[in-house]
């Protein structure tokens, strides 16, 4: 059992690692402002058509509720059925950049670093970057 | 955006991968 369990975490170590490889290449020279671009094996691989954003969902908290425009009852029912178990999560945003689109403009630019982020809500990838779209 | 319910967004910025994103230009368009 001892040595599955090891195994098992040598496993996700040696995969965690390999998806998060390509991201030490930016990861500690990144600074707010500077300009993104889309990795170069998106206009290589034919089977890679598009390159779709996320945006960051947190649970409502009671301090959001207080915000809301709805009537002084509503704001207690809401807050006492509140489910407080949620984890913030990445959802894909509304916006894609299309691989033929960049094509068309000639450039790979994606948007303006603002931040890192580490979330571990989205499998083993743990290395996001925030930035304001193009 | 579907945003699942319980939830609401949480800023208004955009997030990627760290491992797709370059600090130059792709090659392509140099």
């Amino acid at each position: 059992a001892l040595a599955a369990v090891i195994g098992i975490g040598l496993f996700i170590f040696i995969i965690h690692g390999a998806l998060n490889q390509d991201s030490k290449l930016t990861w500690n020279k990144v600074k707010p402002g500077d300009r993104l671009y889309a990795y170069d094996g998106f206009f290589k691989d034919t089977i890679l058509t598009e390159f779709t954003p996320f945006r960051l969902l947190k649970p409502i908290a009671a301090s959001d509720i207080d915000t809301m425009k709805i009537q002084e009852w509503e704001k207690v029912k809401l807050k006492a059925q509140l489910d407080t178990s949620l984890k913030p999560q990445l959802v894909t945003a509304e916006i894609t950049y299309k691989v033929d689109s960049l094509f068309k403009s000639k450039s790979s630019f994606v948007g303006i670093y603002v931040g890192k982020d580490s979330i571990h809500e989205s499998g083993f990838i743990d290395h996001w970057y925030i930035f304001k779209p193009a | 955006l579907d945003i699942p319910k319980g939830y609401i967004l949480s800023n208004d910025n955009y997030y990627m991968d760290a491992s797709d994103a370059r600090l130059e230009e792709a090659p392509q368009f140099k």
